[in-house]
C-alpha cells in the first residue's frame, strides 16, 4: 500500500498576485500530511494536519483569511470523516476558532453527535479546552477589500469568487 | 475553502474540509462543507473526497457521494470526479472542484471552475497544480 495525501486549496478565480501564495501554501501542506503517513500515522492524523495548516495559511478561505459574511463577521464551517468506520464530526457558523478542522475532530471523537453549530460549537469548545481567539485575529485586508467590494450595488460575491466556467 | 483526503499505510481513507464559505453569505448561511456526504465523503470500501466551490450546488448534487457512487461503479478517481462535476454543471450550473483518492492508491484532483490549487503526495514525489491540465 502505498500511502498518499492530496490537498486543495479552493476552487475559483486565483488573482495572479495570490496564485503563488497558493500554490506554495497546499505543497506545504500536502508535504507535512504525507511526513505523518510516511512515519506510520493514520490517514486521519493526516488530514486534520494537512488542513490546519491551510487554516493558518492567510492565503486561504478558511480559518485566518476566511471571506466575510454580509455584516463583515466570520463563520466557519469543517468536517472530517473517517473511512474505517464511517465516524464522522462536524460545526457549522462557529466562531472565533482558529481551526475548526481540530473542532470537528472533537464533535467526531468526543459526542454521540455529528454536528455542532454555532453558540452550540462554541460553548464545546469551551467544554473541551479549545481557546476562543479574537475574530480579528481571522480577518485578513484582503477578506475585508473583497467584503467591501462586494458591498456595491449589483455585485456578484458568487461570481467574483468562483469565477465563470472554466 | 481547503481540504485533504488521505490513504495510509493500513488502507485506510480519511478526509476533511474547512472554510469560511461564501463572499458576503448571509448570516447564518451553511454551505456543503459541514454536510456528509456533501462536503466530504470517506468509507474504506469506497474511497475519500474533499470538494470546494459553490456550496449550494454541491449540496444539490451531494457531490462527494455522487463521486463515490460512480467509483462504485467501476470508474476511476478521474473519471467519477469529471462524470459527477459534468453533471453537477448540467443539472445547476454549479462549479467546484474535487480531491479524490481510493483505497489501492489512486488519487486525482479535477475542477470545472476555472483555477484549483492542489498538491499532492506519493511515493515521495510532490505534484501539484493550479490552472488546468497542470
Amino acid at each position: 500500500m502505498l500511502p498518499v495525501l492530496v490537498v486543495h486549496g479552493g476552487a475559483g478565480n486565483v488573482p495572479r498576485q495570490r496564485a503563488e501564495l497558493s500554490c506554495a501554501g497546499v505543497r506545504e501542506a500536502a508535504r507535512a500530511g504525507y511526513a505523518l503517513l510516511q512515519s506510520g500515522r493514520s490517514a486521519m492524523d493526516a488530514v486534520v494536519e494537512a488542513v490546519t495548516l491551510l487554516e493558518n495559511n492567510p492565503a486561504f478561505n478558511a480559518g485566518c483569511g476566511s471571506v466575510l459574511n454580509e455584516h463583515g463577521g466570520v463563520e466557519m464551517d469543517a468536517l472530517v470523516m473517517d473511512g474505517r468506520t464511517l465516524a464522522s464530526g462536524a460545526v457549522s457558523a462557529v466562531r472565533r476558532i482558529a481551526n475548526p478542522v481540530q473542532l470537528a475532530r472533537l464533535v467526531m471523537e468526543k459526542t454521540q453527535h455529528l454536528c455542532l453549530t454555532a453558540e452550540g460549537a462554541s460553548k464545546f469548545a469551551r467544554a473541551v479546552g479549545v481557546p476562543e481567539v479574537p475574530e480579528e485575529t481571522l480577518i485578513t485586508d484582503y477578506a475585508r477589500k473583497r467584503w467591501q467590494r462586494n458591498l456595491q450595488p449589483g455585485s456578484n460575491p458568487v461570481e467574483c469568487q468562483m469565477g465563470k466556467m472554466g | 475553502t481547503v481540504g485533504a483526503v488521505a490513504v495510509d499505510s493500513e488502507g485506510n481513507v480519511a478526509c476533511a474540509t474547512s472554510t469560511g464559505g461564501m463572499l458576503n453569505k448571509m448570516e447564518g448561511r451553511v454551505g456543503d462543507t459541514p454536510c456528509v456526504g456533501c462536503g466530504g465523503y470517506a468509507d474504506n470500501l469506497l474511497g475519500a473526497v474533499s470538494p470546494t466551490g459553490h456550496g449550494e450546488a454541491i449540496m444539490k448534487v451531494t457531490l462527494s457521494r455522487l463521486i463515490l457512487f460512480y467509483m462504485e461503479q467501476g470508474k476511476t478517481a478521474a473519471d467519477a470526479s469529471d462524470q459527477a462535476l459534468a453533471y453537477m454543471w448540467e443539472r445547476v450550473q454549479g462549479l467546484a472542484g474535487v480531491v479524490v483518492v481510493d483505497p489501492r492508491g489512486g488519487w486525482a484532483a479535477r475542477f470545472n471552475s476555472l483555477q484549483m490549487a492542489w498538491a499532492a503526495a506519493q511515493n515521495g514525489q510532490l505534484h501539484y497544480g493550479l490552472g488546468k491540465g497542470e
